[in-house]
């Protein structure tokens, strides 16, 4: 998290820690399922999680929730054969089924999904949180859990990026992306998978859905595309109730 | 020895009897003869009432002759001067003399043969009730057509016991009836119902002529009822006097009529019919009887359901109604089974969730569900309370038996994100 500061995993409960080797986040949005990034999950089926953690010390993870993966749902639009050139981001989501329930708390909570209801149609300048042990300004990650606050800004801007030796018009970009931040506030490598939380609207108590997930960036500390939740809510529900238990229906 | 004929002389005879003697004969024929004793001589001393002398003739404590004087045979052809017959047995002929014979009379001779008693006639007394049949040395008795002569020989009655009458309505008569009963007769009969029937007897007024009370108020016939220890009767006279309808308590009844050897009445007609006993209608609590009815009797089955939320459990079946039958005894069948609220016991229980032990787990009761708040809430908004119902299920309005769900609040951190924003 560039921009951010050390914040603790009670403001992000939801925040699920990916340890290498895919070192990423995810979300978790119900005692069974992680959502995440597609390009997190892709080459390990069977990732290892944890949730509950303010920190990923391994003498700390002992405290912390194990969730163990029964299998991995990458949406079907993801682009498998790119990945060692990737260039397209499309579709970068990807849910993960747990073998165990996760035990809710004031630690581990998850986040909300967005409805298809124009509410929650994330618009520009729109606040959100991004939370994770990724990069940092200073460290190539971090043991802390940091967040930071960051806005919606047309997707144009993450157009504009020039990151070094990247030639960003060569990227695809589709409407399936958000872009989000800010000079100097953005998400890194490492935050991957992690939610972009937004309030609800209309909700007197603070109350967050995942409007997006850490994607992908040309550069660092600029602006962020982040894979807009939204326009997936149908394939995760479908997902979701096609591959749950029977006690869980 | 007995024996079928005799000679009886006096003293001396034919000279002159002593004076001063008394001497007796005890003559004896075999039973069922009479004797007849005649004289063929008789010359003993004449006196007021043969005072002097006499020759005694005595059937039992009855005298039946004293005789004295002389005395010749007023028919020529025959010897006899005085026979007596009588329908004894037995006979005693004493001779007396006083103390002087100076006429020298010669006293008596007599013979004495058994003769044939014709029981039927011979007496006052008519030996048999009907038909009279002498022979000789004795007589038997007979009777008419369906009549039988009873253990003394005497009298006849008619054959009318044993009838048992096992039908739930029915008619009993005397003999005859309306004609006149028969004499000398005992007719038993007996009323035998089913178990859980008890015998009303009803009588008309008019059905009744039995010949009525001596002074003393003893019936000569009579009619009685005998129902266990219970004993109606005797009834007797024209009219019937007891109560027109005479409920025994009894499935079974003795009806017994008794006849003496004379009377001219018609007799009786009862009616009779079984009256189931009744069981009790109990207003048992939570639960209708079918059919309802005011009164219930033998043999009446009910089903009996239990109101809403009440069941019988027989074993460990529950189930919502029953069949009872209305018992011989005036029980009801089944009469512990009883109609309790049903027992939804402890409802189960709930990932992520709970519920307070409710004071009772009965039909009508309310328990409550809820989640581990703040992190669970519950799927369906008011979907927490359930209650007991009449099937045994706790119950929801909106879920119905479905288990709430707890399911994890979203999108709340237990701490705000304090952003130190640069």
């Amino acid at each position: 998290i560039f921009g951010g500061s050390r914040t603790k995993i009670q403001s992000f409960p939801w925040q699920v820690y990916f340890p290498p080797p895919s070192r990423a986040g995810g979300a978790l949005i119900d005692e069974y399922w992680v959502l995440t990034a597609a390009h997190v999950v892709e080459n390990n089926p069977y990732p290892v999680m944890y949730a509950g953690t303010t920190s990923v010390v391994t003498s700390h993870l002992a405290n912390a929730q194990l969730l163990t993966a029964e299998q991995v749902f990458i949406h079907p639009g993801w682009d498998m054969d790119s990945k060692d050139s990737r260039k397209n981001f499309d579709n970068d989501i990807a849910l993960v089924r747990l073998k165990e329930p996760v035990k809710m708390g004031p630690m581990v909570s998850p986040i909300c999904l967005p409805s298809n209801s124009v509410e929650f149609e994330p618009l520009e300048g729109e606040l959100g949180l991004i939370s994770g042990w990724g990069r940092t300004e200073k460290r190539q990650s971090v043991n802390q859990l940091m967040g930071a606050k960051l806005p919606i800004v047309p997707l144009k801007k993450c157009q504009e990026v020039e990151g070094d030796g990247v030639n960003i018009k060569t990227y695809v970009f589709t409407d399936n992306m958000i872009c989000a931040g800010e000079k100097g506030t953005d998400s890194c490598g490492g935050d991957s998978g992690g939610a972009f939380a937004v309030q609800h609207p209309h909700e007197e108590n603070p109350k967050f859905y995942v409007a997006g997930l850490v994607s992908w960036g040309a550069k660092c500390g600029t602006y962020g595309i982040y894979t807009r939740v939204k326009n997936y809510v149908d394939w995760i529900v479908q997902t979701m109730q096609e591959n749950s238990t029977p006690s869980e229906d | 020895e007995p024996t079928l004929h005799g000679e009886i002389l006096s003293p001396n005879y034919p000279q002159a009897y002593p004076n001063e003697v008394e001497q007796s004969w005890d003559l004896e024929v075999p039973e069922g003869y009479g004797i007849r004793l005649y004289f063929t001589h008789l010359d003993i001393e004449l006196s007021e009432d043969c005072a002097y002398d006499s020759v005694r003739i005595i059937s039992g404590d009855f005298e039946e002759g004293k005789l004295c004087g002389q005395r010749t045979s007023k028919n020529p052809n025959s010897p006899i001067v005085e026979e007596f017959q009588v329908p004894s047995n037995k006979l005693r002929v004493t001779f007396t003399s006083d103390f002087s014979n100076e006429e020298r009379f010669t006293g008596f001779a007599a013979y004495y043969v058994a003769v044939d008693i014709d029981e039927c006639t011979d007496f006052v007394d008519v030996p048999c009730s009907h038909f009279c049949n002498n022979f000789l040395g004795g007589y038997f008795c007979s009777c008419p057509p369906e009549y039988f002569l009873h253990d003394d020989m005497k009298t006849c009655g008619v054959n009318c016991s044993g009838e048992v009458f096992t039908e739930l309505i029915g008619e009993i008569t005397s003999p005859n009836y309306p004609s006149p009963y028969p004499e000398n007769s005992r007719c038993e009969y007996q009323i035998l119902l089913e178990k859980g029937f008890q015998v009303v007897v009803t009588m008309r007024r008019e059905d009744f002529d039995v010949e009525p009370a001596d002074s003393e108020g003893n019936c000569p016939d009579s009619l009685v009822f005998v129902a266990g220890d219970r004993k109606f009767g005797p009834y007797c006279g024209n009219g019937f006097p007891g109560p027109l309808k005479i409920e025994t308590k009894s499935n079974t009844l003795d009806v017994i009529f008794q006849t003496d050897h004379a009377g001219e009445q018609k007799g009786w007609k009862l009616r009779y019919y079984g009256d189931p006993i009744p069981c009790p209608k109990e207003t048992g609590a939570h639960s209708v009887w079918e059919p309802d009815k005011a009164k219930y009797v033998f043999k009446d089955v009910v089903k009996i359901t239990c109101m809403e939320g009440f069941e019988v459990v027989q074993g460990n079946v529950g189930s919502t109604s029953f069949y009872s039958t209305c018992q011989n005894n005036g029980q009801w069948s089944n009469s512990k089974l009883k109609c309790q609220p049903v027992d939804c016991s402890l409802p189960e229980s709930i990932p992520h969730g709970s519920f307070e032990e409710p004071a009772n787990t009965l039909f009508g009761s309310v328990i409550r569900y809820t989640c581990e708040e703040p992190y669970y809430s519950m799927q369906t908004e008011g979907g927490g309370d359930y209650r007991c119902t009449g099937n045994g299920s706790w119950v929801n309005e909106l879920l119905g038996t479905e288990l709430p769900l707890c399911v994890p609040v979203c999108g709340v951190p237990s701490e705000p994100f304090v952003g130190t924003q640069r």
